[in-house]
Protein backbone atom coordinates (compact mmCIF):
# COMPACT_ATOMS: atom_id res chain seq x y z
CA UNK A 1 0.00 0.00 0.00
CA UNK A 2 1.30 3.79 -0.56
CA UNK A 3 0.74 4.07 3.29
CA UNK A 4 3.74 4.04 4.94
CA UNK A 5 3.39 3.44 8.83
CA UNK A 6 4.74 2.09 11.88
CA UNK A 7 2.42 1.30 14.91
CA UNK A 8 2.42 -0.08 18.33
CA UNK A 9 -0.36 -0.65 20.87
CA UNK A 10 0.60 3.24 22.17
CA UNK A 11 2.41 5.14 18.82
CA UNK A 12 1.45 5.63 15.38
CA UNK A 13 4.06 7.21 13.17
CA UNK A 14 3.77 8.14 9.37
CA UNK A 15 5.92 8.89 6.73
CA UNK A 16 5.08 10.24 3.38
CA UNK A 17 5.46 7.86 0.94
CA UNK A 18 6.85 9.99 -1.56
CA UNK A 19 10.25 11.47 0.27
CA UNK A 20 10.01 8.78 3.33
CA UNK A 21 9.91 11.69 5.87
CA UNK A 22 8.01 11.37 8.77
CA UNK A 23 5.25 13.49 8.97
CA UNK A 24 2.83 12.88 11.76
CA UNK A 25 3.12 11.12 15.12
CA UNK A 26 -0.16 9.62 16.93
CA UNK A 27 -0.63 9.32 21.07
CA UNK A 28 -3.20 6.41 20.57
CA UNK A 29 -3.82 6.33 24.89
CA UNK A 30 -4.09 9.52 24.28
CA UNK A 31 -6.29 10.60 21.42
CA UNK A 32 -3.56 12.71 20.41
CA UNK A 33 -2.57 13.48 16.80
CA UNK A 34 0.70 16.07 16.21
CA UNK A 35 1.95 16.38 12.31
CA UNK A 36 5.83 16.75 12.53
CA UNK A 37 8.32 16.44 10.21
CA UNK A 38 11.76 15.55 11.10
CA UNK A 39 14.49 15.92 8.96
CA UNK A 40 18.52 16.67 8.80
CA UNK A 41 20.06 20.05 8.12
CA UNK A 42 23.62 21.29 8.12
CA UNK A 43 24.43 25.07 8.97
CA UNK A 44 27.73 26.66 6.54
CA UNK A 45 30.13 27.04 9.46
CA UNK A 46 31.38 30.97 9.54
CA UNK A 47 34.49 31.61 8.31
CA UNK A 48 33.57 35.82 10.01
CA UNK A 49 31.94 38.31 7.51
CA UNK A 50 31.83 41.91 7.67
CA UNK A 51 29.71 41.99 10.87
CA UNK A 52 32.57 40.20 12.90
CA UNK A 53 35.95 37.97 12.02
CA UNK A 54 34.48 35.15 14.53
CA UNK A 55 34.99 31.82 13.15
CA UNK A 56 32.84 28.75 14.28
CA UNK A 57 35.08 26.46 15.95
CA UNK A 58 35.58 24.36 19.06
CA UNK A 59 34.24 26.86 21.78
CA UNK A 60 32.14 28.89 19.45
CA UNK A 61 29.31 27.89 16.88
CA UNK A 62 28.60 30.60 14.70
CA UNK A 63 26.89 29.34 11.08
CA UNK A 64 27.68 31.72 8.27
CA UNK A 65 23.64 32.43 7.62
CA UNK A 66 20.30 31.98 9.36
CA UNK A 67 19.05 29.24 7.69
CA UNK A 68 20.45 25.38 7.27
CA UNK A 69 20.77 23.46 4.31
CA UNK A 70 18.28 20.21 4.38
CA UNK A 71 20.90 17.29 3.85
CA UNK A 72 18.03 15.28 1.49
CA UNK A 73 14.84 16.43 0.83
CA UNK A 74 13.93 12.44 0.63
CA UNK A 75 15.24 9.65 1.43
CA UNK A 76 15.47 6.05 0.21
CA UNK A 77 13.49 3.74 2.78
CA UNK A 78 13.28 0.06 4.18
CA UNK A 79 10.47 -1.63 6.42
CA UNK A 80 10.54 -3.96 9.41
CA UNK A 81 7.51 -5.26 10.66
CA UNK A 82 7.50 -8.04 13.53
CA UNK A 83 6.15 -9.00 16.42
CA UNK A 84 8.39 -7.11 18.38
CA UNK A 85 9.09 -4.22 16.47
CA UNK A 86 8.50 -2.05 13.54
CA UNK A 87 11.77 0.07 11.82
CA UNK A 88 11.45 2.14 9.15
CA UNK A 89 15.55 2.72 8.05
CA UNK A 90 16.19 5.97 6.28
CA UNK A 91 19.06 6.34 4.41
CA UNK A 92 19.42 10.49 3.47
CA UNK A 93 23.03 10.35 2.13
CA UNK A 94 26.08 8.60 2.31
CA UNK A 95 26.92 10.21 5.72
CA UNK A 96 23.95 10.26 7.17
CA UNK A 97 20.96 7.41 7.61
CA UNK A 98 18.53 6.67 10.48
CA UNK A 99 16.35 4.27 12.14
CA UNK A 100 12.99 5.24 13.39
CA UNK A 101 11.94 2.37 15.74
CA UNK A 102 8.50 1.01 17.48
CA UNK A 103 9.17 -1.69 20.21
CA UNK A 104 6.35 -3.46 21.37
CA UNK A 105 4.88 -1.64 24.39
CA UNK A 106 6.91 1.59 23.95
CA UNK A 107 4.99 4.81 24.72
CA UNK A 108 7.91 6.69 23.00
CA UNK A 109 9.40 7.11 18.78
CA UNK A 110 12.74 5.76 18.58
CA UNK A 111 14.90 7.68 16.36
CA UNK A 112 18.45 6.17 16.06
CA UNK A 113 20.50 8.51 14.08
CA UNK A 114 23.94 7.44 12.72
CA UNK A 115 26.02 10.77 10.81
CA UNK A 116 29.38 11.00 9.26
CA UNK A 117 32.14 10.99 8.50
CA UNK A 118 30.75 14.64 7.42
CA UNK A 119 32.73 15.39 4.10
CA UNK A 120 33.98 18.42 3.89
CA UNK A 121 35.82 17.92 0.61
CA UNK A 122 34.33 21.21 -0.77
CA UNK A 123 36.29 23.57 1.79
CA UNK A 124 32.71 24.30 4.11
CA UNK A 125 32.42 23.37 7.88
CA UNK A 126 29.32 21.57 8.91
CA UNK A 127 27.18 21.39 11.75
CA UNK A 128 24.48 19.04 11.98
CA UNK A 129 20.99 19.21 12.94
CA UNK A 130 18.47 17.12 13.77
CA UNK A 131 14.98 19.18 13.18
CA UNK A 132 11.26 18.46 14.14
CA UNK A 133 8.72 20.84 12.61
CA UNK A 134 5.21 21.53 14.13
CA UNK A 135 2.61 23.38 14.08
CA UNK A 136 2.66 24.04 18.01
CA UNK A 137 1.69 27.86 18.85
CA UNK A 138 4.25 27.50 21.24
CA UNK A 139 4.73 31.76 21.29
CA UNK A 140 8.93 31.84 21.09
CA UNK A 141 9.11 29.62 24.27
CA UNK A 142 10.81 26.31 24.59
CA UNK A 143 11.78 24.17 27.73
CA UNK A 144 15.63 23.22 28.30
CA UNK A 145 16.89 20.84 31.02
CA UNK A 146 19.98 21.35 33.37
CA UNK A 147 21.38 18.14 34.15
CA UNK A 148 18.40 16.14 33.92
CA UNK A 149 17.14 18.50 37.02
CA UNK A 150 15.79 21.35 36.65
CA UNK A 151 13.59 22.45 33.53
CA UNK A 152 14.24 26.26 32.34
CA UNK A 153 12.13 27.71 30.49
CA UNK A 154 13.85 29.57 27.31
CA UNK A 155 12.08 32.35 24.98
CA UNK A 156 13.69 33.10 21.75
CA UNK A 157 15.62 36.73 21.44
CA UNK A 158 15.55 36.61 25.32
CA UNK A 159 17.60 36.71 28.69
CA UNK A 160 15.95 36.95 32.04
CA UNK A 161 18.59 38.85 34.07
CA UNK A 162 19.76 41.77 31.43
CA UNK A 163 18.64 43.46 28.26
CA UNK A 164 19.46 40.77 25.30
CA UNK A 165 20.93 42.91 21.59
CA UNK A 166 20.72 39.68 20.26
CA UNK A 167 23.45 39.69 17.34
CA UNK A 168 23.32 36.19 16.70
CA UNK A 169 20.13 34.69 15.19
CA UNK A 170 20.95 31.61 15.48
CA UNK A 171 23.90 30.58 17.87
CA UNK A 172 22.34 33.03 20.21
CA UNK A 173 19.15 31.03 21.03
CA UNK A 174 21.33 27.99 21.15
CA UNK A 175 21.45 26.29 24.62
CA UNK A 176 23.10 23.03 26.46
CA UNK A 177 20.52 20.12 26.63
CA UNK A 178 21.51 17.38 28.69
CA UNK A 179 19.01 15.22 28.80
CA UNK A 180 15.51 17.03 27.20
CA UNK A 181 14.18 19.51 25.24
CA UNK A 182 10.43 20.32 24.94
CA UNK A 183 8.70 22.64 22.98
CA UNK A 184 4.17 23.00 23.55
CA UNK A 185 0.67 24.38 23.29
CA UNK A 186 -1.53 24.92 25.98
CA UNK A 187 -2.66 21.05 25.61
CA UNK A 188 0.30 19.33 23.63
CA UNK A 189 3.91 18.46 24.51
CA UNK A 190 6.23 17.37 22.45
CA UNK A 191 9.71 16.06 24.23
CA UNK A 192 12.65 15.36 22.80
CA UNK A 193 15.46 12.84 25.16
CA UNK A 194 18.81 12.72 23.91
CA UNK A 195 20.95 10.04 25.06
CA UNK A 196 24.20 12.39 25.50
CA UNK A 197 24.31 16.18 25.68
CA UNK A 198 24.21 18.23 22.69
CA UNK A 199 23.47 21.85 21.78
CA UNK A 200 19.34 22.70 21.01
CA UNK A 201 17.14 25.55 20.58
CA UNK A 202 13.51 26.14 19.03
CA UNK A 203 14.27 29.00 16.69
CA UNK A 204 10.70 29.31 15.18
CA UNK A 205 7.63 28.73 16.39
CA UNK A 206 6.76 24.85 16.87
CA UNK A 207 10.34 23.67 15.51
CA UNK A 208 12.82 22.03 17.85
CA UNK A 209 16.32 21.46 16.39
CA UNK A 210 19.21 19.74 18.57
CA UNK A 211 22.79 19.65 17.06
CA UNK A 212 24.41 16.14 16.85
CA UNK A 213 27.47 16.12 15.52
CA UNK A 214 29.74 19.10 13.89
CA UNK A 215 33.29 18.87 11.44
CA UNK A 216 34.92 22.47 11.13
CA UNK A 217 37.66 23.58 8.95
CA UNK A 218 39.20 26.79 11.12
CA UNK A 219 40.04 27.58 15.04
CA UNK A 220 38.31 30.01 16.39
CA UNK A 221 40.94 31.69 18.27
CA UNK A 222 39.58 31.00 22.16
CA UNK A 223 42.73 29.18 23.03
CA UNK A 224 43.20 25.74 21.70
CA UNK A 225 45.05 26.42 18.20
CA UNK A 226 43.24 23.52 16.12
CA UNK A 227 39.95 23.17 13.74
CA UNK A 228 37.78 21.24 15.32
CA UNK A 229 38.19 18.86 12.04
CA UNK A 230 39.51 15.22 13.41
CA UNK A 231 41.85 13.49 11.77
CA UNK A 232 41.92 11.18 8.91
CA UNK A 233 38.12 10.35 7.27
CA UNK A 234 36.79 11.88 10.43
CA UNK A 235 34.55 10.47 13.23
CA UNK A 236 30.54 8.93 12.51
CA UNK A 237 28.72 9.00 15.29
CA UNK A 238 25.48 7.03 16.37
CA UNK A 239 22.87 8.51 18.97
CA UNK A 240 19.63 8.04 19.68
CA UNK A 241 16.42 10.22 20.28
CA UNK A 242 13.18 9.37 21.91
CA UNK A 243 10.19 11.58 21.18
CA UNK A 244 7.22 11.46 23.15
CA UNK A 245 4.37 12.90 22.75
CA UNK A 246 1.47 14.05 25.66
CA UNK A 247 -0.52 16.43 26.85
CA UNK A 248 0.77 19.28 28.74
CA UNK A 249 -0.65 17.63 32.10
CA UNK A 250 1.06 14.07 32.10
CA UNK A 251 3.73 15.05 29.66
CA UNK A 252 6.25 15.13 32.75
CA UNK A 253 5.56 11.71 34.19
CA UNK A 254 6.41 10.42 30.50
CA UNK A 255 9.71 12.51 30.05
CA UNK A 256 10.93 12.07 33.82
CA UNK A 257 10.28 7.75 34.32
CA UNK A 258 11.90 7.49 30.39
CA UNK A 259 14.91 9.51 30.67
CA UNK A 260 15.84 7.94 33.70
CA UNK A 261 15.61 4.78 31.93
CA UNK A 262 17.85 6.47 29.55
CA UNK A 263 20.34 7.87 32.11
CA UNK A 264 20.58 4.37 34.44
CA UNK A 265 20.31 2.20 31.76
CA UNK A 266 20.33 -1.94 31.85
CA UNK A 267 24.08 -3.44 31.80
CA UNK A 268 24.40 -6.02 29.28
CA UNK A 269 26.95 -9.42 30.43
CA UNK A 270 27.23 -12.18 28.24
CA UNK A 271 28.68 -15.76 29.48
CA UNK A 272 29.08 -19.18 27.60
CA UNK A 273 26.97 -20.58 30.70
CA UNK A 274 28.07 -24.15 32.65
CA UNK A 275 30.20 -21.62 35.06
CA UNK A 276 31.51 -23.53 37.88
CA UNK A 277 29.77 -22.74 41.82
CA UNK A 278 30.53 -19.76 43.66
CA UNK A 279 30.43 -21.66 46.89
CA UNK A 280 32.00 -25.02 47.40
CA UNK A 281 28.77 -26.61 49.34
CA UNK B 1 40.30 -8.15 41.36
CA UNK B 2 38.33 -5.75 40.01
CA UNK B 3 39.25 -2.05 40.88
CA UNK B 4 36.84 1.01 40.39
CA UNK B 5 39.66 3.53 41.46
CA UNK B 6 41.76 3.91 37.71
CA UNK B 7 37.47 4.85 36.32
CA UNK B 8 37.07 7.58 39.03
CA UNK B 9 40.49 8.94 38.44
CA UNK B 10 39.28 9.31 34.92
CA UNK B 11 36.17 10.71 35.67
CA UNK B 12 37.75 13.32 37.86
CA UNK B 13 40.22 14.56 34.96
CA UNK B 14 37.29 14.85 32.63
CA UNK B 15 35.63 17.62 35.20
CA UNK B 16 37.60 20.20 33.07
CA UNK B 17 35.66 22.10 30.80
CA UNK B 18 37.76 20.74 28.06
CA UNK B 19 36.49 17.35 28.24
CA UNK B 20 32.58 17.36 29.29
CA UNK B 21 32.41 20.51 26.29
CA UNK B 22 35.44 19.27 23.73
CA UNK B 23 37.46 22.13 23.40
CA UNK B 24 40.49 20.57 23.45
CA UNK B 25 43.06 19.52 21.15
CA UNK B 26 42.30 16.05 19.15
CA UNK B 27 45.73 14.39 20.69
CA UNK B 28 44.02 15.65 24.39
CA UNK B 29 40.68 14.35 23.52
CA UNK B 30 41.59 11.06 22.36
CA UNK B 31 43.53 10.89 25.60
CA UNK B 32 41.01 11.27 27.55
CA UNK B 33 39.24 8.21 25.55
CA UNK B 34 41.75 6.28 26.55
CA UNK B 35 41.56 6.76 30.14
CA UNK B 36 38.04 6.59 30.20
CA UNK B 37 38.74 2.98 28.26
CA UNK B 38 41.80 2.32 30.55
CA UNK B 39 39.35 2.85 33.88
CA UNK B 40 36.46 0.49 32.15
CA UNK B 41 39.27 -2.32 31.89
CA UNK B 42 39.20 -2.93 35.90
CA UNK B 43 35.48 -2.44 36.31
CA UNK B 44 34.61 -5.23 34.36
CA UNK B 45 36.38 -7.64 36.44
CA UNK B 46 34.41 -5.90 39.61
CA UNK B 47 31.41 -6.54 38.02
CA UNK B 48 32.27 -10.15 37.06
CA UNK B 49 33.26 -10.70 40.78
CA UNK B 50 29.94 -9.17 41.42
CA UNK B 51 27.93 -11.43 39.30
CA UNK B 52 30.04 -14.22 40.22
CA UNK B 53 29.16 -14.32 44.11
CA UNK B 54 25.36 -12.89 43.24
CA UNK B 55 24.46 -15.84 40.41
CA UNK B 56 26.88 -18.46 42.44
CA UNK B 57 28.42 -19.49 39.82
CA UNK B 58 32.00 -18.50 38.36
CA UNK B 59 31.38 -17.55 34.54
CA UNK B 60 33.73 -16.23 32.28
CA UNK B 61 32.01 -13.10 31.48
CA UNK B 62 31.91 -10.99 28.06
CA UNK B 63 31.74 -7.50 27.74
CA UNK B 64 30.66 -6.49 24.44
CA UNK B 65 31.61 -2.82 24.20
CA UNK B 66 30.41 -2.16 20.43
CA UNK B 67 26.96 -3.32 20.68
CA UNK B 68 25.69 0.39 19.66
CA UNK B 69 27.45 -0.76 15.93
CA UNK B 70 25.95 -4.70 16.14
CA UNK B 71 29.21 -6.25 17.54
CA UNK B 72 29.57 -8.77 19.60
CA UNK B 73 31.85 -11.81 18.78
CA UNK B 74 30.15 -14.31 21.81
CA UNK B 75 26.76 -13.74 20.43
CA UNK B 76 27.79 -13.82 16.79
CA UNK B 77 29.48 -17.34 17.30
CA UNK B 78 28.23 -19.11 20.31
CA UNK B 79 25.17 -21.88 19.58
CA UNK B 80 24.11 -21.18 23.41
CA UNK B 81 24.93 -18.32 25.78
CA UNK B 82 23.93 -16.60 28.65
CA UNK B 83 22.71 -13.30 28.91
CA UNK B 84 22.91 -11.24 32.43
CA UNK B 85 20.95 -7.92 32.18
CA UNK B 86 21.79 -5.81 35.28
CA UNK B 87 19.29 -2.67 36.13
CA UNK B 88 20.41 -0.26 37.99
CA UNK B 89 16.86 1.81 38.79
CA UNK B 90 15.48 0.92 41.85
CA UNK B 91 12.26 -0.14 39.81
CA UNK B 92 11.47 -3.02 37.59
CA UNK B 93 11.90 -2.66 34.10
CA UNK B 94 10.92 -3.76 31.27
CA UNK B 95 13.59 -4.07 28.47
CA UNK B 96 13.88 -5.24 24.75
CA UNK B 97 17.46 -6.53 24.68
CA UNK B 98 18.94 -6.74 21.09
CA UNK B 99 22.06 -8.79 20.23
CA UNK B 100 24.08 -9.35 16.87
CA UNK B 101 23.40 -12.99 16.32
CA UNK B 102 25.08 -15.90 13.30
CA UNK B 103 22.43 -16.64 10.62
CA UNK B 104 20.18 -19.14 12.88
CA UNK B 105 16.82 -19.13 14.63
CA UNK B 106 17.04 -18.79 18.36
CA UNK B 107 14.98 -20.05 21.37
CA UNK B 108 15.48 -17.84 24.39
CA UNK B 109 14.34 -18.99 27.91
CA UNK B 110 13.74 -16.27 31.21
CA UNK B 111 15.62 -17.49 34.44
CA UNK B 112 12.45 -19.70 35.13
CA UNK B 113 13.25 -21.59 31.69
CA UNK B 114 9.83 -20.65 30.16
CA UNK B 115 10.54 -19.63 26.48
CA UNK B 116 9.89 -15.78 25.63
CA UNK B 117 9.03 -14.44 22.46
CA UNK B 118 12.11 -13.42 20.30
CA UNK B 119 12.50 -11.73 16.86
CA UNK B 120 15.42 -11.77 14.04
CA UNK B 121 15.85 -8.76 12.19
CA UNK B 122 18.14 -8.63 9.14
CA UNK B 123 19.99 -5.08 9.62
CA UNK B 124 19.68 -3.06 5.73
CA UNK B 125 23.24 -1.80 5.98
CA UNK B 126 25.57 -4.71 7.03
CA UNK B 127 23.28 -7.80 6.33
CA UNK B 128 24.37 -8.76 9.66
CA UNK B 129 21.27 -9.42 12.08
CA UNK B 130 19.88 -8.80 15.26
CA UNK B 131 18.14 -11.11 17.88
CA UNK B 132 15.59 -9.47 19.52
CA UNK B 133 13.86 -10.34 23.19
CA UNK B 134 11.89 -8.57 25.82
CA UNK B 135 13.66 -8.68 29.23
CA UNK B 136 11.94 -8.35 32.94
CA UNK B 137 14.33 -6.37 35.42
CA UNK B 138 13.71 -6.40 38.69
CA UNK B 139 14.31 -3.18 40.81
CA UNK B 140 18.50 -2.83 41.44
CA UNK B 141 18.99 -6.25 40.21
CA UNK B 142 19.88 -9.01 37.18
CA UNK B 143 18.02 -11.15 35.07
CA UNK B 144 19.99 -13.99 33.24
CA UNK B 145 18.33 -15.41 29.71
CA UNK B 146 19.73 -18.21 27.99
CA UNK B 147 19.91 -18.42 24.44
CA UNK B 148 20.27 -21.34 22.26
CA UNK B 149 20.08 -21.75 18.35
CA UNK B 150 17.32 -23.74 17.33
CA UNK B 151 18.42 -27.00 15.58
CA UNK B 152 17.41 -27.03 12.12
CA UNK B 153 14.70 -24.27 12.46
CA UNK B 154 15.63 -21.91 9.06
CA UNK B 155 16.11 -18.29 10.24
CA UNK B 156 13.03 -16.51 10.06
CA UNK B 157 14.86 -13.16 10.26
CA UNK B 158 12.84 -10.53 9.29
CA UNK B 159 14.17 -9.10 5.84
CA UNK B 160 13.46 -4.86 5.32
CA UNK B 161 11.37 -4.23 2.72
CA UNK B 162 12.82 -1.79 0.55
CA UNK B 163 10.41 1.11 -0.67
CA UNK B 164 10.70 2.46 -4.37
CA UNK B 165 10.24 5.98 -3.55
CA UNK B 166 8.92 8.59 -6.04
CA UNK B 167 11.67 8.64 -8.91
CA UNK B 168 13.10 12.04 -7.96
Amino acid sequence: SRDLAIQNEHIRARFDPDTGLLVEMENLDQNLVLPVRQAFYWYNASTGNNQSAQVSGAYIFRPNQQEPWMVSHWAQTRVVKTPLVQEIHQNFSAWCSQVVRLYRGQRHLELEWTVGPIPVGDGWGKEIISRFDTALETKGLFYTDSNGREVLERRRDYRPTWKLNQTEAVAGNYYPVNSRIYIRDSNTQLTVLTDRSQGGSSLRDGSVELMVHRRLLKDDGRGVAEALLEDGLGRWVRGRHLVLLDKVQTAATGHRLEAEKEVLAPQVVLSSGGGVPYHVK
Amino acid sequence: SGDSAPLNEAMAVLQHHDAVSGTSKQHVADDYARQLAAGWDPCEVLLSNALARLSGFKENFTYCRNLNISVCPLSQTAKNFQVIIYNPLGRKMDWMVRLPVSEHGFVVRDPNGTVVPSDVVILPSSDGQELLFPASLPALGFSIYSVSQAPGQRPHAHKPQPRSPRTW
